[in-house]
């Protein structure tokens, strides 16, 4: 699948490790990110942590291991310290605690795996036994099931063959058919049943989210709630595709995430109420919005004001539970600058106004989900993020600003253009380390930061 | 026993095998039952 992708982290040279240490910038802990894996789990990792890793500064021809301690965490990656350095930094090395390579003390006795001080301080210490008693004793380390927690944290729902309904990439309005492909970190690649196959039998039209993400739904989800889907277009033919050679599976509601529940009663949003709403297609932009459809279970159909088509065709749609809708007021009250309908300038944009101008009203602030969260990030840290316009691709990236629950993110080495607002709790965002542990690519920071 | 985080830990004895020969040291990991 490489080809499906941009630039690969790990060929391009990039380290996660010295990038840190380079910028001075701190990643996002682990706790921040309720869908990673092992996030539960990952309190009981921190500094002073004892680990046995794999020994590379030794001549011996075979694989030995040595103890080392946790001296910092950036996500899932660790610098370590191998014992017998103390105070010497020069041979710390940068991990990631779940990859094969680093094990809790005692693993190596009963794997049969010896371990040996790097050749830097072989000769320092005279009595290897009674130093190393008096360094572990007392100290902590990895639970023994660290690796198993990890693999079970990463099981998938879903499978190769699975259909579900999907956001039509080419139409954001409706939903489409389409069958798991591949599955990464939780991360799907999804075929539309009809997006076809190219001569050489490429996939022509595909979609990448997280199986968490508010953009898959069930089989049935979009007549049960009164969305419009994209009948599968019986004359494309993609059986000679891997994905589609087994029997297919429908999936069920139970595969995916539940959302908040909402109440539909006599105070829910009506066509025509006015909102301030992430632009669907611009992600750093929060425009001035209008419900224009209520569907069920909470759903609502939103268009941006001043640059809609006219047919419905760039409707987006949002629950009312989505950190992307958002009260009229919002941005002004958090100093964000509010993207206005063509015509419109900052200077004499109000709300009462514009909304008195359009026989309109605002949507009742009741109605959105903008409690604040104590999310943990702040400006400046540093992780992997998935580009929504390209969900393809996850990349480094920094967290730019906190407002509520809404979190900028810029991708670094990009135009701030390119900044998208995302949710706090969003599973398309994931910590340093995330890519690796996972196997999907990472895509390096583009020119020097 | 928890610690003044509210972390759970156990005991466990554990294995070192060395160039020098084996011994055994006890250290605490995380409580799996927690």
């Amino acid at each position: 699948e490489s080809r499906a992708f941009g630039q690969d982290a790990t060929v391009a040279g990039f380290d996660w490790g010295s990038y840190l240490e380079k910028s001075g910038y701190l990643a996002a802990p682990l706790s921040c990110f309720r869908h990673a894996p092992l996030c539960a789990q990952w309190e009981d990792i921190y500094v002073g942590l004892k680990v046995e890793v794999l020994n590379t500064h030794t001549a011996l021809p075979s694989k030995v291991y040595w103890i080392a301690t946790v001296v910092r965490l950036a996500g899932y990656k660790a610098l370590l310290r191998y014992e017998g350095f103390e105070d010497d930094d020069s041979c710390d090395l940068w991990c990631n605690l779940g990859t094969a390579d680093v094990h809790p003390i005692g693993w190596c006795a009963v794997n049969s795996k010896l371990l040996v001080p790097p050749q830097e301080v072989h000769q320092k210490i005279k009595d290897w036994k009674s130093y190393l008693m008096e360094r572990l004793v007392g100290a902590h380390t990895l639970p023994v099931d660290f690796h198993v927690k990890m693999a079970d944290s990463m099981r998938c729902p879903f499978r190769q063959g699975v259909r579900l309904e999907v956001v039509d990439r080419s139409q954001v309005s409706r939903t489409r058919y389409a069958v798991v492909d591949t599955i990464i970190g939780g991360r799907l690649r999804l075929l539309y049943e009809d997006g076809g196959l190219g001569a050489s039998g490429e996939v022509l039209s595909d979609f990448w989210c997280h199986m968490w993400s508010s953009l898959v739904h069930p089989v049935g989800w979009s007549e049960r709630v009164g969305h419009t889907i994209k009948e599968t277009d019986k004359n494309v033919n993609m059986s000679s595709h891997p994905a589609f050679r087994k029997v297919l599976q429908d999936s069920v509601p139970n595969q995916f995430k539940k959302l908040r529940t909402v109440y539909m009663g006599d105070t829910f949003f009506e066509e025509g109420m006015k909102l301030e709403a992430i632009d669907p297609l611009n992600l750093g932009n929060i425009c001035v919005a209008s419900v224009r459809k209520v569907l069920l279970d909470g759903y609502i159909m939103v268009g941006i004001d001043g640059v809609e088509i006219g047919d419905g065709s760039d409707w987006f749609c949002y629950h009312a539970s989505s950190h992307a809708i958002l009260p009229v007021g919002y941005c002004q009250n958090n100093n964000i600058i509010l993207t206005l309908p063509p015509g419109y300038v900052q200077e004499s944009f109000t709300w009462p106004k514009y909304l008195e101008e359009m026989g309109a009203v605002a949507a009742p602030r009741r109605l959105f989900n903008t409690d604040a969260v104590g999310h943990g990030f702040t400006a400046g840290m540093k992780i992997e993020a998935v580009d929504l316009m390209e969900p393809r691709l996850v990349c480094v990236a920094t967290v730019r600003r906190c407002v509520g629950r809404l979190l900028l993110l810029h991708f670094d080495g990009w135009e701030p253009e390119f900044d998208q607002w995302v949710d706090c709790q969003s599973p398309e965002i994931y910590p340093v380390g995330w890519c690796e542990i996972t196997g999907y690519q990472l895509q390096p920071p583009i020119g020097p930061e | 026993a928890a610690d003044a985080t509210g972390r759970k830990w156990e005991q466990k004895q554990v294995q070192i095998k060395t160039l020098e020969g084996e011994f055994s040291v006890t250290m605490w990991a995380s409580d799996d039952k927690k």
